[in-house]
């Protein structure tokens, strides 16, 4: 299986 | 103060239909450009992003920013009592602890009106990059629905590949393997129909079926979806809200990877 990556890993706080 | 009118009570009914298995609670930040809302889904994998602009409404009137913090379940239920047709207009103070709905009915001079209480809600905001994606397919939302239901029973993951060929998505899971491939097409009589697709380099990506298909509750929102992939970014699902003024509803999905 794979992994899932964290949408907060690309998108960083504004 | 907030005071903002739509014409048709559906259009906010289909989006909160649409982000409610995604995000319990979320804030709508109103200022004088129109209405947003950003929020992560609970497991911080996809990312919803919304815009009504000021000329979806009419009127549209918010002279300070307002965030009206609002539990999304309890949303639907008051949204529950407006029928698809009536009009809708939102209205809150300055520093409200409620938001006013108002329905109206043209037909039946009927009017409904509820007072939703508001939560304090401290809500992350992720900058999103402006970013040039190498590939993106435009093709009719329904389609895209299908796809994503139909390989959903087949594997939990699918993988996009876009090639001057055209878009794959496959699946490969216990019972075997399946997969979609679109080539663009252009339907002259049927625009909504078309499928296009813009590739500046070649794109292989894989996702959960289950995000996707969350995704495609938007279906209804618009006759079109349009998905935007970049290698090792996060894929953007856009439908077009309301016709010709800029408000959407996107949906970033991060990718899986390793195999």
């Amino acid at each position: 299986s794979s992994n899932q990556r964290s949408i907060s890993s690309f998108f960083t706080p504004k | 103060m907030l005071e903002s009118r739509l014409e048709q009570a559906d259009l906010l009914k289909k989006v909160v239909e649409a982000i409610s298995g995604l995000v319990n609670d979320c804030n709508f930040d109103c200022n004088d450009s129109g209405i947003a809302l950003q929020a992560m889904d609970n497991s911080h994998v996809a990312l919803v992003s919304m815009m009504l602009k000021a000329e979806a409404f009419s009127p549209y009137r918010c002279d300070r920013n307002i965030a009206l913090g609002i539990n999304l379940s309890s949303l639907t239920k008051v949204l529950r009592a407006a029928q698809s047709s009536d009009i809708l207009t939102l209205k809150a103070e300055d520093a409200p602890d409620v938001v006013n709905l108002v329905f109206e009915s043209s037909e039946k001079d009927r009017i409904s009106e509820y007072d939703l209480k508001l939560m304090d809600i401290d809500q992350e905001h992720l900058g999103i990059p402006e970013t040039e994606y190498a590939a993106s397919i435009s093709m009719p939302s329904n389609e895209f629905q299908r796809i994503c239901k139909d390989l959903m029973n087949i594997s939990e993951s699918v993988s996009i590949e876009c090639t001057k060929e055209g878009v794959k998505f496959a699946a490969a899971g216990d019972i075997g393997t399946g997969s979609v491939t679109l080539k663009q097409h252009s339907n002259v009589d049927k625009p909504e129909q078309s499928v296009e697709i813009d590739l500046s380099e070649p794109v292989a990506l894989s996702f959960s079926l289950k995000y996707l298909v969350n995704f495609t509750k938007a279906t209804s929102l618009a006759s079109k979806v349009k998905l935007s992939l970049s290698n090792e970014v996060p894929l953007l699902v856009e439908y077009e809200l309301s016709g010709g003024n800029s408000s959407y509803l996107r949906f970033y999905l991060a990718p899986k990877i390793g195999d």
